[in-house]
């Protein structure tokens, strides 16, 4: 890096926002910082567009990070992604053939709000900030807000519940501008969504215990995916869908992307020992990153080999 | 800010389905004013709860008294906030 960002260490949104600013101006002819919308408390949510091509919608992969805002490494590992992307174009030949052929967009924060909330007020913090009318409680759970069998199975209808679900679909700013910029754009072949921590590789379906159509073809790549994160240090990640692996989820990101057309997507639970919950050391963040790109470019590269 | 002083998490070690149906009915209840940081689905996936230190004591009567299995893996939540909130400080008065 040009400037002195710590990349082994937690930061502030503004922090982000302006290493985000910078990692464009480093690198002006593959990355680009644009906004798509803004959060229920008017923060701007900002992505990082990686392009080597111009004009027409390339074939695009989504890469989504802290919707959850506790889950710290989340953010951390997509800013060390986002260096990754920009310092391995054409010296890495995997990152540089998938940006020959698509378009990379990287969410860094997915809850800008939350997450100075987690900084600010209450470390614990999940949902977003939004108000809910008749309820003294706060925020809905927005990865329960997707249009994915919305308020189905294991969302809750209290505003109080950690997993509340939110009045309607989309009822969060916050994932409406992810998915206005999703559909505008239209040529979306992949969605990957990071969390932690509990070192899993999902896919669809969340809200059911039905097989996705391309259950197999998704096993079969996140297995790889597994495989390649669990080469750097042997963390060993369990892999399948989202209902059966960790629980019936509802609304979640990846359901709506796969039920939208978006064949390929996944969910991370990053590495952590459980023993600090969502604090994990920061001292974790460039391991648990390191290994995580390795899954997450296998993916990329099935998707480069498998466009549809 | 919200402080968590004495608030310990716990780790349940859930072996059949009648203790996830036991903790599960805990999930949406409000009266102990847990948050489950991983909830009860299965029974080779622990789970883990953040038990408010007014809770403490009702929470662990309960599991023991319905033979669950639990560890305490984190003593004293704010302890473990503070120690982080120092390190971001350092990190941050470094990179200034």
């Amino acid at each position: 890096s040009s400037n002195n960002f710590n990349y082994g260490a937690y930061h502030s949104l503004e922090a982000i926002y302006h290493e985000m600013d910078n990692i464009a101006a480093d690198f002006p002819d593959l990355a680009r910082r644009v906004k798509i919308g803004h959060s229920f408390e008017n923060r701007p949510m900002y992505v990082l567009k990686f392009s080597t091509g111009k004009g027409v919608r390339r074939p695009a992969v989504w890469l989504n990070a802290g919707i959850h805002s506790r889950e710290w490494i989340s953010q951390a590992t997509a800013i060390w992604t986002a260096r990754k992307i920009v310092s391995d174009y054409q010296r890495d030949p995997a990152i540089t053939s998938i940006l020959e052929k698509m378009d990379i967009f990287l969410l860094p924060v997915a809850n800008p709000d939350g997450y100075v909330y987690t900084q600010t007020q209450n470390r614990l913090w999940r949902k977003t900030r939004s108000r809910n009318p008749g309820s003294s409680c706060i925020g809905a759970d927005p990865n329960r807000n997707w249009n994915a069998s919305f308020a189905g199975k294991g969302a809750s209808d209290n505003p109080c519940s950690e997993v509340y679900h939110g009045p309607h679909a989309n009822s969060e700013v916050e994932v409406k501008s992810v998915v206005d910029f999703i559909q505008k754009h239209g040529n979306f072949k992949g969605f990957i969504d990071l969390h932690s921590y509990s070192q899993l590789l999902m896919y669809p379906y969340g809200y059911s215990v039905k097989k996705a159509p391309d259950a197999e073809e998704l096993d079969k790549v996140a297995r790889l995916a597994a495989k390649a994160l669990a080469s750097v240090s042997g963390t060993e990640y369990q892999v399948g869908p989202t209902c059966t692996t960790v629980y019936p989820a509802s609304g979640s990101s990846i359901d709506w992307a796969y039920d939208n057309g978006i064949k390929f997507a996944f969910t991370f639970e990053l590495r952590d020992t459980g023993t600090y919950g969502f604090l994990l050391p920061a001292n974790q963040i460039i391991p648990t990153a390191e290994e995580t790109w390795l899954g997450l470019k296998t993916i990329m590269e099935h998707v480069r080999d498998n466009l549809y | 800010q919200e402080k968590f002083f004495g608030d310990q998490v716990l780790r349940i070690n859930v072996r059949n389905g009648d203790e996830i149906s036991k903790l599960s009915q805990l999930v949406n209840s409000n009266n102990l004013k847990l948050n489950f940081w991983k909830s009860p689905s299965s029974f080779n996936r622990p789970v883990d709860v953040l038990v408010p230190s007014v809770s403490l004591q009702a929470f662990k009567s309960f599991l023991r008294s319905q033979g669950l299995e639990y560890a305490v893996t984190i003593e004293d939540l704010q302890a473990l906030l503070d120690n982080e909130d120092d390190e971001m400080q350092h990190n941050e008065g470094q990179e200034r």
